[in-house]
């Protein structure tokens, strides 16, 4: 598996969070990474830093005007970790490809011919199952679920799993659901033990055992445009992120 | 002002529990009020205990096959509060609704038959700016921004101002930014004060004094089903809930 789309319709789980941190600490082990930014809110762009407001070219112009991804690909602050950037222009693409050919299968065509560029390539959803959604979920191998640990993110996980369905069935017969990802998890909480147990009980041994939880250092790193392992090395939030990045490595390339 | 939509495109910031809780507190001093979930992931619906999966009518029906709002209409466990169920058929309300005749006027000439029989209608949005959205702001008099005051929230507040302006002149011309409501705000936090004092910079007097803070007994009301103002009326949440209600009575009634 090398193309992982971070997917919940649910909002404000950690997609964008995880994305950026796991891509980070990737890199910083020298592998190279791709963060594809396809949430219009262009969170994973401005949380590494970088200026939305005069991008020359963005994930719409790669998506939808077929721009080639070497023109609109940046480097961050991090060597190895590379950004497809993006902004509000992205909005328009859910109604420009409504109407075009090979509407959900315009990401997978761009990724395929860079897939050998790079040894892992993250794509932040926004918070949908609309056509941007179904773009990543058909170019991805691996679907990773953030979810926060409180009662309304159980609620979207059917929804979610039917939508997978769907594109196995019909845009990608290989996607698998790699990892569920627990966001803000607080153990002395007993919704927030609730909601993992019947999360592990629902998805078993694809739930990362590495739970991150809330941890203020991780919600101010984006105001520096800096993941955490830069932004506080030593935190509790950076810690919980090498453990994830350390049980992913072992999970996707231990065989 | 009577219809008010809860709006912002940033996931996770406190829609729905702001348009449940406000509608809760505002329907326990007898005001009739609507609660009209507008999300396909129905939390405003399972937030009040009601059950998602043996729905007879949804908001989809009312949307998109002219279901009477009577017909769908359930109380709720606190009396003068109703609510307009929804699940996730209301997903297939936006791919339905593209080629629809009037499509983004469909719940403003459904709301405006029912006006009259409540004092209040709160409408909960998506975390998107598609045609659910379109509707809710078409037909609202007022928006409610809920604001939570983390660096990602700043970012998506210019194209929310840009989507109403695009509202304003071409679909609703007496819609107007209601409040702004500061959510999951922490004082002792840098950061969090930074993001309140530039919110309170952009928007001025539109942003309400009542700040609603981080408190778990929010959190976990909806997993029993009730507003926090039934779950736990002595807790702090309760507490700024009531504020943000007085403040609210006060700004759009004392004319
Ligand atoms: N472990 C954590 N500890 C503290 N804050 C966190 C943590 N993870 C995420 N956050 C904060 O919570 C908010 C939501 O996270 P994030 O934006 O990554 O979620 P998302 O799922 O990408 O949201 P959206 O649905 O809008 O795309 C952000 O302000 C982020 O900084
Ligand atoms: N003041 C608060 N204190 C503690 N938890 C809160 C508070 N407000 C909201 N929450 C919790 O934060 C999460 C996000 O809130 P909520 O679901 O209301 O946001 P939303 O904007 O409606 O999300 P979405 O974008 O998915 O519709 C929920 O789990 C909710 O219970
Ligand atoms: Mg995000
Ligand atoms: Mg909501």
């Amino acid at each position: 598996m090398k193309t992982f789309a971070l997917v919940n319709q649910k909002g404000g789980v950690g997609k964008t969070t995880t994305a950026l941190n796991l891509a980070s600490c990737l890199a910083a082990t020298e592998r190279r990474v791709l963060l594809f930014d396809l949430d219009p809110q262009g969170n994973a762009t401005s949380g590494l830093g970088i200026n939305k407001n005069n991008l020359k070219s963005t994930s719409y112009d790669v998506l939808v005007k077929n721009q080639p991804l070497s023109d609109t690909l940046l480097d961050t602050k991090i060597p190895h970790l590379k950004i497809i950037p993006t902004n509000t222009q992205l909005v328009a693409a859910e109604i420009e490809l409504v109407s075009a050919f090979s509407r959900e299968k315009r990401l997978s065509s761009v990724l395929a011919a860079y897939e050998k560029d790079f040894d892992y390539i993250f794509i932040d959803c926004p918070p949908s199952l609309g056509l941007l959604t179904v773009n990543a979920l058909s170019a991805a191998q691996g679907i990773l679920v953030p979810v926060q640990c409180e009662y309304y993110a159980l609620e979207g996980l059917g929804e979610l799993t039917q939508t997978i369905e769907m594109i196995q069935q019909h845009l990608n017969p290989s996607l698998k659901v790699a990892g569920i990802v627990l966001t803000m998890f607080d153990g002395r909480n007993n919704l927030s033990r609730q909601v993992a147990e019947e999360v592990e009980r629902f998805f078993q041994d694809k739930v990362f055992k590495a739970r991150i939880p809330r941890n203020v250092k991780i919600s101010e790193s984006p105001s520096h445009g800096l993941p955490i392992l830069l932004y506080d090395a030593f935190s509790k939030g950076a810690e919980n992120y090498m453990a994830l990045t350390a049980e992913f490595i072992q999970k996707f390339e231990a065989q």
